[in-house]
């Protein structure tokens, strides 16, 4: 049985990419064979494993027209057990494209549902609320929404909880939702909101909490992820620890 | 004659909103009537002036639609010289209905264009190259792409000049831009990227960077701009500083 992951917030900059490629390389320590696929045109997940988004033959794009399978766009990352497919500049064209065409939330969910080759699959989706971003959370069992600590993240928190009812009643009635606070900082307006996010949102939030690291920063510069550039960092820990509890959490639902 | 200044860039987090708030309370302390147009469905702008989106009963969508002049649907912000055209919620609606309209990229110039009221109008764009960001970069004069000195952020520059291209030859010839330096730590992969992007961009980069203020992410939790909440702060210093050097910039174009 394959989990589906997406990882989404329509706030700008709040480690989804970096969370979903440091999860991904945790979870294939613990022996999970995973996809992980990129569904932003900025391709930011595609590069950081070192892959031009220019020169990849096939992409999310293709799955999405149905030119082809996932068996046909998926490729090997140089990380044993982690594969990606792949983003493309075509992808800001085809999200454009796809509201035509009925039904197309449900382009990502029927060509992912044919492959059982992966125990997980992770999703990252751009800044925005589009017809990308839709495709994933209809696919998805679980959304996990990354956040840092401040205002405007804050308050994109409750932008996603209205998607979240609305993806519900139209398109995938089961989606459960997770918050990871990231980018975690020592600042009073961390703390404090951090506090008011776990109140407010209670055991929906993970335990595991991911803090600044600047390691994070410079991994993307060697198309490596965290557990292989720094695997004794704080940050390749508190990924692991996630990577545990997200375990935890797919046994148990 | 109004200088219309759009701020964008696809990366998300990267200081669009914090600049744009942060550059026109600057500029109205120099006594230049200010508008600020808050082009993005997260209406990160508009509650940062501690306006609520959901009670706005005119929005950047009206503007675009047709519905109302840019008098109809500027506010005061309680800032004196400065106002602004909050966003709403039905502008993601309003973005995917934009394509089908014959050269919808014109719409935001078209309004625009009939009110001089402000000698400045800066446009706060969403983190996408959809149309409502294309219509902010065919409206403006000049593009401010904030740019954090990191990997993904130095590599959505490159993506940006692209847009910038396709802009010039089909709806904007005379879009110029200049990069600005945000978010600035004291890394060694912050050094190492800025005199990077510093010698790719030469003096397409403002000479003003502004560095890593927490008073920055303290503002818009009491809806004040930095140069009234910490008016003696760096940050505020850095802004005022990028106020006169886009006046210079204004002044010789
Ligand atoms: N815990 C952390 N500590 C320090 N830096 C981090 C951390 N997590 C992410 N970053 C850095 O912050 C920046 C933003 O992260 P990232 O690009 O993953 O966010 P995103 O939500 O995917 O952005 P976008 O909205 O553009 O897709 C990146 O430069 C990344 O390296
Ligand atoms: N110089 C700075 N120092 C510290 N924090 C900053 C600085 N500039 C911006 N921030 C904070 O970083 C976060 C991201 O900034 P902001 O929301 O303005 O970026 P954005 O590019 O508009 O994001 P989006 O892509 O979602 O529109 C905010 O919480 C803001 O308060
Ligand atoms: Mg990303
Ligand atoms: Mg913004």
């Amino acid at each position: 049985m394959t989990t589906i992951v997406a990882i989404a917030n329509e706030k700008g900059g709040v480690a989804k990419t970096t969370t979903a490629l440091s999860l991904g390389a945790a979870l294939v320590e613990n022996g999970q064979e995973t996809l992980l696929v990129d569904m932003d045109p900025q391709a930011n997940l595609t590069l950081a494993l070192g892959i031009q988004p220019s020169q990849t033959r096939r992409s999310v794009a293709d799955l999405l027209l149905g030119n082809s399978s996932t068996l046909g766009v998926s490729r090997e990352t140089g990380i044993p057990g982690l594969d990606i497919i792949p983003a493309s500049g075509e992808m800001l064209l085809v999200e454009r494209f796809l509201y035509v065409r009925q039904h197309y939330e449900h382009l990502l969910r029927r060509a992912l549902s044919k492959s059982n080759m992966y125990s997980i699959i992770i999703l990252d989706c751009p800044p925005s609320l589009g017809a990308l971003t839709i495709n994933a959370l209809t696919a998805a069992q679980l959304l996990i929404i990354p956040t840092q600590c401040e205002f405007f993240s804050a308050h994109s928190l409750r932008e996603m909880l209205d998607l979240i009812r609305n993806i519900r009643q139209r398109t995938n009635p089961s989606l459960r939702y997770r918050v990871l606070i990231t980018m975690l900082g020592r600042t009073r307006v961390h703390r404090t909101l951090q506090e008011q996010i776990r109140s407010a949102f209670g055991n929906a939030v993970f335990e595991t909490a991911i803090e600044n690291d600047t390691k994070l920063r410079e991994c993307p510069v060697v198309g490596k992820p965290i557990t292989q550039y720094a695997p004794e960092s704080r940050a390749a820990m508190q990924y692991r620890a996630l990577a545990q509890e997200l375990e935890e959490y797919v046994h148990q639902a």
